[in-house]
């Protein structure tokens, strides 16, 4: 299974006359979801729900309407599992995975922004050609390198590539070493921008490095925080 | 012959990095 991010409260009721929207983002079966719960915490039913998303880095755009056919009585929730794409028109957000949402309903209009984990665009096709990852690797400077150290895992280096590799971070080849694994590996966003990485793993020390390794080093902090 | 090729390209990748 692909790992499941923390549901957070999106949009607390005290800012929006009553209406509690809490949420997560997921990728199932190659397509992207927004996860959401509504709630009703007014003295009013609620109607006319609409959803829309400003531009932002990857173009994230609902497939469909909210599906939302029924009032939301008070006390009364509804699970709703947005499908999202990136067809939508791109702007640069800071940071880079910010996505800003406008919720309208019968009463007002409501805003928040939420960040969108970044493995949620990572593509079901991101193996990269063997042959291609070594060229690639070769063609891209070390300077476009950047390291980063995750703590306390116990984990060996096979459960580690297949725990990745189902969330669509691939596994190209391994080698050990002086008793290291060196596991190399790719990953292609839905934009079409691949990430290559290097992740070491040393017998005994519960501390694994990861090293990245693309043209598009300003993804890196979210990749990482992903691994 | 041409994976083995790839097979040693990795070995010889993976070594730079341990000790370049």
């Amino acid at each position: 299974h692909s790992f499941l991010w923390f549901v957070k409260v999106w949009l607390p009721a005290v800012k929006a006359k009553g209406l509690e929207i809490s949420g997560t983002f997921s990728r199932r079966q190659g397509h992207m979801y927004m996860d959401m719960s509504f709630i009703n915490k007014a003295l009013q039913h609620m109607t006319d729900f609409a959803i829309q998303f400003n531009k932002n880095s990857f173009g994230v755009i609902p497939t469909t309407p909210l599906a939302m056919h029924t009032p939301l009585m008070p006390s009364q929730s509804i699970d709703i599992s947005l499908p999202l794409n990136t067809i939508g028109p791109v702007m640069k957000m800071d940071p880079l995975n910010n996505l800003q949402v406008a919720v309208k309903n019968n009463i007002d209009v409501f805003y928040f922004s939420t960040l969108i984990p970044l493995s949620v665009f990572f593509v079901e096709d991101g193996k990269m050609e063997r042959q291609v990852f070594l060229a690639t690797w070769k063609d891209i400077p070390n300077e476009n390198e950047l390291q980063y150290q995750i703590k306390d895992c116990h984990l060996n280096a096979d459960t580690v590539s297949g725990k990745l590799q189902n969330n669509n971070i691939y596994t190209i080849a391994k080698r050990n070493v002086e008793g290291q694994d060196m596991l190399y590996q790719s990953l292609k966003l839905t934009n079409g921008i691949w990430i290559l990485a290097e992740l070491r793993i040393q017998p005994g020390n519960p501390n694994y490095t990861v090293i990245a390794h693309s043209t598009k080093i300003d993804q890196f902090q979210l990749l990482f925080k992903n691994y | 012959e041409m994976d083995d090729g790839l097979e040693e390209a990795f070995s010889r990748l993976a070594e730079s990095r341990t000790n370049p």
